[in-house]
């Protein structure tokens, strides 16, 4: 199987690290690199944008840092 | 590169001011 596809960039996959903690936004891109997803980094903006616009998570301030997250 | 993850998360974060 070719590596270039082995992570999917989806909702429940941002909604299932957002559950577990608080990311910000390199955290959650590095969780969705470009070589895994196959996505160029513009689609993977777009894409990771429109998903977060969606979900429409909780934010706090952790070390001066915007961090994303949801409850269950 | 780490300076792509940088631009990528100043456009991601660009983005998402203009919603939040």
């Amino acid at each position: 199987t070719p590596s270039s596809s082995d992570v999917q960039l989806t909702e429940e996959a941002v909604r299932r690290y957002l559950i577990r903690k608080p990311m910000t936004t390199k955290d959650l891109l590095k969780k969705f690199q470009t070589k895994r997803t196959g996505l160029s980094s513009e689609q993977t903006v777009n894409v990771l944008a429109q998903i977060l616009k969606r979900l429409n998570p909780e934010r706090k301030m952790v070390n001066d840092k915007m961090h994303f997250y949801l409850t269950e | 590169s780490s300076s792509e993850a940088d631009e990528m998360a100043a456009a991601l974060e660009a983005e998402l001011n203009d919603f939040m």
